[in-house]
């Protein structure tokens, strides 16, 4: 049996929403510490790592392991339905073959009730360990939802070239080039605005837009984004949840 | 032109 009460349905439908685009569906990994996630994009170049610790949950428990296969989109319809600041109750028994899915109105004496089918999911998983990094980069989400987007105006590839002081996002296209250049920052009034760099090898990697057009879907989870890099490696992009993450590695592009 | 890798040159199957 496993149930998991959110504070707020708006965490899950933030989740959703980051996930859905990049990923049709997945298996839920639920344990008694928590739910966790892995999905690759069709592709095989995104991959999503979600674990939402039990400590995000108002009430949780999990008496066994089990895997619920969700399909993201019908997940995104059904939770779609609900208030962003209802209680959301997730809840599955054991060998279940659909979830049950409640929402209560904190003002109105209203509760409402889904289930949605759950599918059998056959999918490998990768092994992506504890990866070396070279640099972290810590910025305002917002900016660089922004940078990404502004980018992508120009070519389908950013570059990013990390140095001691600074981090250069740059994009070389057919209409003509941008840079954009970020420098660390402490913002003591203001703290979610400040920037961090951290450096032990220069990088210079480049990255699919499109890809990061899925990644930045994440943004409003978390008002900053962690952004590790190493030499001709996946990118990793970390939003932090109240107690866990939602964290993308996204596979570089090399010169031909 | 730059040609885009995938994750499975990275990281091994489980």
């Amino acid at each position: 049996m496993l149930e998991g009460k959110f504070e707020e349905a708006s965490l899950l439908k933030k989740i959703v929403e980051a996930m859905k685009d990049c990923v049709s569906s997945c298996n839920f990994n639920c344990t008694e510490n928590g739910i966790s996630v892995q999905a690759v994009d069709n592709s095989r170049v995104l991959l999503i790592s979600l674990l939402i610790e039990k400590d995000t949950f108002e009430e949780y428990r999990c008496d066994r392991n089990i895997t619920l296969g969700v399909g993201l989109g019908s997940l995104s319809k059904i939770i779609g339905n609900g208030a962003n600041s209802d209680y959301l109750t997730i809840s599955a028994d054991d060998d279940a073959d659909k979830l049950n899915i409640i929402f209560e109105d904190k003002v109105k004496d209203k509760i409402s009730e889904y289930n949605l089918k759950l599918l059998d999911i056959d999918a490998d998983l990768l092994d992506v360990g504890p990866m070396d990094t070279d640099a972290t980069i810590t910025l305002p989400s917002a900016d660089f939802a922004k940078i990404c987007k502004d980018m992508k105006v120009l070519s389908e590839s950013l570059q990013i070239i990390v140095t001691k002081d600074s981090a250069l996002f740059q994009s070389v296209g057919d209409i003509g080039t941008g840079n954009i250049v970020i420098r660390p920052k402490t913002d003591i009034d203001h703290p979610e605005e400040s920037v961090t760099i951290s450096l032990d090898k220069p990088i210079d990697l480049s990255f699919g837009s499109k890809y990061l057009s899925d990644i930045i879907k994440a943004t409003s989870l978390s008002q900053k984004v962690t952004i590790k890099l190493t030499d001709q490696s996946p990118g990793v992009f970390e939003y932090k949840l109240p107690s866990g993450y939602l964290r993308f590695y996204l596979a570089p592009k090399f010169d031909e | 032109k730059k040609k885009q890798t995938t994750l499975g040159e990275f990281f091994p199957t489980e």
